[in-house]
């Protein structure tokens, strides 16, 4: 048996947004310590993790560990008859063949109660390893979404350069190219504000990635004020969005090399 | 030119 209570569904709504671009189905894995999700793009570009912790949750059961696959777009849809502050309870009995999900408004007084079809989901997993990384740059989640914008007027990949002075985004096609420079604050205070972005560096550190990836990363800038993107040389660029005080999700992503 | 590289060229399956 599983059950798991969010006071708001908004949270979950974002969540769901923010991944169902990039896999259109994926396990959901139930355990006592919270709920894990990792799932790979079609062409294997992109890897996306998410993590919620049980005591985010306002109630969490799960009697023992199950996975659930489920058709994230069904989801999506079933999510969009909730009222933002709805509370959101889904449910799921042991070997059940639908993900029951209901929704009760802040009133108390509206009660509505979706089910999803499950599905066996055969996905390749990976084992990523704790990494070290060379730069962590750490910035307004708002800034991201923008500069992501903004670069794929121009091109369609996007080359991140992490200095001591700063992190440097640029990109060129056909009409042009330009780039943007974010410079490095030393700490991040309310007289910075909140927009700041601080590099930690140990060595500079350059990738060139796909900005459509970025641009689906992009749509986790509602879950969460900051993203940090983690750098090391020869690996996957890591974006990291954290779910206020319960979990996180983040993405990897493949680089492009020179050949 | 770019090559775009692949998750598995990096993160091995279990």
């Amino acid at each position: 048996m599983i059950e798991a209570v969010l006071p708001q569904a908004s949270l979950l709504k974002k969540i769901i947004e923010a991944i169902k671009e990039l896999v259109s189905e994926a396990n959901f894995d139930f355990s006592e310590t919270g709920i894990r999700l990792q799932a790979m793009d079609k062409s294997h570009i992109a890897l996306s993790f998410l993590h919620l912790r049980n005591d985010g949750f306002s109630e969490y059961r799960c009697d023992r560990s199950q996975t659930l696959g489920i058709n994230l777009e069904s989801f999506s849809k079933v999510l969009k008859c909730a009222a933002n502050d709805d509370q959101v309870q889904i449910k799921a009995t042991d070997k059940a063949e639908s993900l029951s999900i209901s929704f009760e408004s802040t009133a108390k007084d509206r009660v509505s109660e979706f089910n999803v079809k499950l599905m066996d989901i055969d996905i390749d997993s990976v084992d990523v390893p704790d990494m070290d990384y060379q730069a962590t740059v750490n910035m307004s989640s708002q800034e991201f979404a923008r500069i992501v914008r903004d670069m794929m007027t121009i091109g369609e990949a996007i080359t991140i350069d992490a200095t001591k002075q700063g992190v440097k985004f640029s990109t060129s096609g056909d009409a042009g190219e330009g780039n943007i420079l974010l410079r490095h604050r030393k700490t991040i205070d309310e007289e910075d504000g909140p927009s700041s972005t601080s590099v930690e560096i140990n060595e500079p550190v350059s990738h060139s990635l796909a900005l459509k990836f970025l641009a689906n990363f992009a749509k986790a800038a509602p879950l969460a004020d900051r993203v940090s993107i983690n750098l090391i040389e020869d690996a996957p660029v890591m974006f990291e969005f954290k779910i206020s005080d319960m979990g996180h999700i983040r993405f990897y992503l493949a680089p492009q090399i020179e050949e | 030119a770019r090559t775009q590289t692949s998750i598995f060229s990096f993160f091995s399956t279990p």
